[in-house]
């Protein structure tokens, strides 16, 4: 029922602009 | 590559210092688990930059903290 916590952890990705939690936002 | 250090971080704006943290922790830790480095270094990254430069430092204190990670990443997604 749920699902805020479907899409972490968010993923590092090297060479890719870190936006860690701020991406959780929409 | 050169070791990060503290001043180097500072000098960088705040997401620009996760992101220094996670290029020098990332090949640190997708040689220990390739699959999951991604999602394991996006974890590390919520913890303080202090203790991120301790881990980079410290590789007994990195192993440590990734097979914590790995530890609640697997519990999580068993639910």
């Amino acid at each position: 029922s749920n699902g805020s916590s479907i899409s972490w952890p968010p993923e590092f990705h090297p060479g890719v602009p870190w936006k860690g939690l701020q991406n959780i936002d929409p | 590559q050169e070791p990060l250090t503290s001043s180097m971080l500072a000098a960088a704006p705040p997401q620009e210092q996760k992101q220094l943290l996670g290029e020098r922790l990332y090949p640190l830790i997708h040689s220990m688990h390739s699959a999951l480095a991604g999602k394991i270094t996006g974890m590390l990254l919520e913890i303080d930059n202090s203790e991120l430069l301790h881990m980079l430092e410290s590789p007994e204190s990195l192993h440590a903290k990734v097979e914590e990670a790995v530890a609640v990443l697997q519990a999580h997604q068993a639910k």
